[in-house]
């Protein structure tokens, strides 16, 4: 049968920052092709194709993140594959290797995570699932 | 190609926008 895309609206103005991303101007109504759980989204608006930023985006139809889980507070256990470091006060800055507890895996490719007592945000692009069992 | 995501991080949602889930 037909395949019918999603549509979702841009939320604000977005300046693409590599050839494979596209504009954004806030109203556009962009038609989803796949949705990367890195957060970049691939899409079609009119003749553009390209990535575009999950967070700058909102379903036209539907409960909002109808497909986002709920968070996990007892944690799945990650491995931070690449360095980052935090640009904003509720970002974690980590180096490669570190084990963290993932406690929400947001849509917009922003995993809430957990590092002893501390939370904060880290790209999910940059985490890998670790075969490590957390302890009882 | 255009078919292999960005390599970085996208952007956080637009700081007016955002929600508070911390």
């Amino acid at each position: 049968g037909p395949i019918i895309l999603e549509t979702y609206r841009a939320i604000s103005d977005y300046s693409k920052n590599s050839k494979r991303e596209v504009d954004l101007s806030a109203g556009d109504m962009l038609e989803i092709i796949e949705k990367n759980p890195n957060g970049w989204w691939f899409c079609q608006c009119e003749s553009r194709r390209g990535w575009v930023p999950a967070s700058y985006l909102e379903p036209l139809e539907g409960p909002d993140e109808a497909e986002e889980p709920e968070p996990n507070y007892e944690g799945e256990l990650y491995e931070t594959i690449k360095a980052y470091t935090a640009t904003q006060e509720d970002e974690f800055t980590l180096q490669a290797g570190e084990i963290i507890e993932v406690i929400h895996k947001l849509l917009d490719g922003w995993w809430v995570v957990r590092k002893g007592e501390e939370t904060g945000y880290y790209p999910s692009m940059f985490l890998c699932k670790t075969g490590l069992r957390k302890e009882a | 190609s255009i078919k292999e995501p960005p390599q970085n991080p996208p952007p956080r949602p637009p700081a007016d926008l955002r929600r508070k889930r911390l």
